[in-house]
């Protein structure tokens, strides 16, 4: 007969994590690196605190790397570190915020991938804002029963009041195949965070050493709750479940993003909804009217952008005026979307010339919540718009020196992987980004009928 | 301060469906559909039962459908009914196998989507093979808790002895765009699946109807002890706990497929350890000697084809022919090969000329462990080789009618989505694809240059 089991989280993404970015040598090196470095920008932002953050890789062993990456960001609580870096979907990036972590498996991914090559353990030393101590761990993970295994545990008096997080692990890697893609991966952070001071130390000793460009934090996210557009029975039901409110009318201002009074009664009525109605008395075909009617309804007011935290305009621009030096840039910020409940902002750039290198088909710079997407470009929401813009009704020919930005904040990004390679293809996304490019594209065509015109004019 | 949680799998799942296939309601549908027909045809297989399976869709109201699916396979035993379509992480296909599913979560992310968008519950009726009852049972899904919620279960005697299994349930849907995927799902299962009796209904009543062409089932594959190449240290421990084995000569050869005690003494003598080695007093050091000499040495029988069941060249050149009528085909089996401890098979094929469409590029049919992979066909590690091949080197260009057919069979098959949409770029897997193509392309180059050399002759 067959045999039934079940197996844990952890064990399902140790024997699966292709899933999670850990498809070979070359990939896992360059996860690992990137996981922690989202961590620890993380833990600064949270804390309010300029970003510094040290990665270095050294050669343990031909095909070993030791990775260490140390952050002056909150540490983490005495009580969670355990769970933090041992137990899988555990983490504090379950809330409805924009953040770059949101799965709670990243950084234990890259220590089981480590862990499950060399043996070696998991060596933290963290300094937690707001408690006395420093504590240096040495853990490991248990795969089968997804939980930490504590090698060691030492605490000292933090006397110098620092706070941060040191994390160190050895894991196999392919440094030779995965050079270039960190070090882009290093590059193009530094570009989109020129306010953190990003260090990166490779195995030969080579530093790259990308100092602060701006000395202030940009207005952090905010948690927000969800928008009414785009919810399913299952959030409605959990609102339901805790919720204090007692009629209708509340329970939507209460839970539901920018939704007033006047928009509330507006919406019940448009289901034949009494205000009074308490939602802890809804019965599931109650629940499935309003599920359809929130996704019906039109007068919602769209998602407050102060809640996400874009880059800007003003630092695309110098984002990619310092990398590229182009000719001719032109970036937008579309106006504030949401799909399923979850607000976003698109914003997007061409640039034109000047240092642009001169490719078969337009290159593509993307980012998602701050974090560079470098693999599985042609894989991406943004490719697959890249492809269908008719760039040819712009000027715009195969073989000039053109390069696309498509920077997406939300409070959540549809990642198609859970190694946050690249971006689902959500029909919302794709109308933002096409409008972002073409109205982009309309401005390039300007510059370059203007630019023809003054050839024209040079060769009478 | 930041607030720490944890999620059940099932809410990992829910919150990030798209890392599942549930990205929008067209890509719902069809991984609805193809989940619960692949866990019927394995349910069948399993059972050494020719399989008869009928699809039904029904459009319930405008996006809401009703889907059906009956089949003759071995049922679900009594008490794992309910975890098996409630508990995420839950199911049969854990062991070392080749299967089409492998997750523990396939069918049940489909129940869950119809859930959250329509409150229905799954209706189950089982009448699981060795057993004497019919079971009709209604459940839905706790997410947060990830655990089924019985709402209705009878059981009466199974009196005509059938067995097999049939779920029905509602989901929000996008018919209009999933159709044509849909069905060319399906008419790709029939295709290679010729031993199946597949029938499929659509909404508007339209009825496809694949008959047997096959009348018996291929050898099945077989449990089988993972290869030595490839393994990693969290293996090797999960092996060595529950071991009863008291040498290594013995553990090598009890644990790992196609070891004899020649090769494994070789083995042990590459790693310097005694044949008298106690595997249980192995320390974490030795653990890595073993893990890294076990990738090195390099005189591992290769895997036994036997444990896998592909295609076979015989029916994949039936099922091209059936589909496509080409001019010309060419079929070839590429020898066992494994990665990380997992045997594989591949099987490629080209076609050429006949019904074979003329497009811009050559069309790639692609299936793993007899699944069609119809999505993502340009983000599949066969789309990156078939790039990458030099074509005109073998007289094929551009604007020809090619057909390229990939099938790769394994105890475990690389994806890199939990939607099974395609599979990873995998070093291994590459080289037998391109070595199976190319073998393809010199016979059809053969076939285009002695056409060529007819037409000339004509000509004069
Ligand atoms: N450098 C760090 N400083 C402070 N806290 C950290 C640091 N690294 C990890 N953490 C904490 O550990 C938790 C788990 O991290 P992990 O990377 O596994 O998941 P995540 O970041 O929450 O989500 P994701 O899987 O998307 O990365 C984080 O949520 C954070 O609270
Ligand atoms: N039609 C069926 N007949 C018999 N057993 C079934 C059927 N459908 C599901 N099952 C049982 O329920 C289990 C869970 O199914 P589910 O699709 O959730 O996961 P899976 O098939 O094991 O893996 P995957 O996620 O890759 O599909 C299966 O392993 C199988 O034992
Ligand atoms: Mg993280
Ligand atoms: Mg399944």
């Amino acid at each position: 007969g067959v045999t039934f089991e079940s197996i844990s989280p952890a064990d399902f993404f140790y024997r699966n994590r292709s899933i999670a970015g850990f498809d070979n040598n070359m990939r896992a090196l360059y996860t690992a690196v990137r996981e922690l470095v989202e961590n620890s920008l993380d833990a600064c932002e949270d804390g309010g605190f300029l970003p510094t953050i040290d990665v270095k890789l050294s050669e343990v062993s031909s095909n070993w790397y030791k990775l260490r990456v140390k952050d002056n960001g909150i540490g983490v609580p005495r009580d969670h570190i355990l769970p933090a870096f041992g137990q899988i979907l555990y983490g504090s990036k379950y809330e409805h915020k924009q953040a770059r972590g949101r799965f709670g498996l990243g950084g234990k991914m890259a220590f089981l991938f480590g862990q499950i090559t060399t043996s070696e353990p998991l060596h933290v030393i963290t300094a937690p804002v707001d408690e006395d101590h420093i504590f240096e761990v040495l853990l490991r993970q248990d795969i089968e029963e997804n939980k930490p295994e504590l090698v060691k545990w030492e605490r000292r008096k933090n006397r110098d009041k620092k706070h941060g997080c040191t994390l160190e692990f050895t894991l196999e890697g392919n440094w030779r195949s995965a050079k270039r893609f960190i070090i882009d991966y290093i590059e193009q952070t530094a570009l989109i965070t020129p306010y953190a001071h990003l260090k990166f130390t490779e195995p030969d000793g080579t530093i790259h050493d990308f100092k602060r460009s701006v000395k202030k934090l940009p207005p952090p996210p905010t948690p927000v709750n969800p928008h009414p557009k785009g919810m399913d029975i299952e959030q409605l039901s959990r609102l339901i479940e805790d919720t204090k409110t007692r009629d209708m009318v509340t329970f939507l201002r209460t839970h539901f993003h920018r939704v007033g009074p006047k928009t509330a009664k507006a919406f019940l009525k448009t289901i034949n909804m009494p205000f009074s109605q308490d939602p802890r008395a809804l019965k599931p075909n109650d629940l499935v009217k309003i599920a359809r009617g929130l996704e019906v309804f039109n007068k919602w007011l769209p998602p407050d952008a102060r809640v996400l935290s874009p880059l800007g305009i003003k630092l695309l621009e110098l984002g990619i005026r310092s990398t590229l030096n182009p000719e001719f840039v032109h970036v937008t910020q579309r106006p504030p979307n949401s799909y399923g409940g979850h607000p976003f902002i698109v914003e997007c750039g061409l640039a034109y010339g000047g240092g642009v290198p001169m490719k078969e088909s337009i290159i593509i710079y993307r980012f998602a919540n701050r974090i560079p997407l470098i693999f599985d470009e042609y894989k991406d929401v943004s490719a697959k718009i890249v492809r269908a813009i008719p760039w040819s009704r712009y000027r715009i020919r195969p073989g000039m020196p053109i390069a696309a930005f498509v920077a997406v904040v939300s409070t959540k990004i549809p990642f198609k992987t859970a190694g946050k390679e690249f971006i689902a293809d959500l029909t919302e996304l794709e109308y933002d980004i096409r409008m972002g490019l073409m109205e982009c594209a309309r401005n390039l065509k300007g510059h370059l009928r203007q630019k023809e015109k003054v050839q024209r004019e040079q060769v009478r």
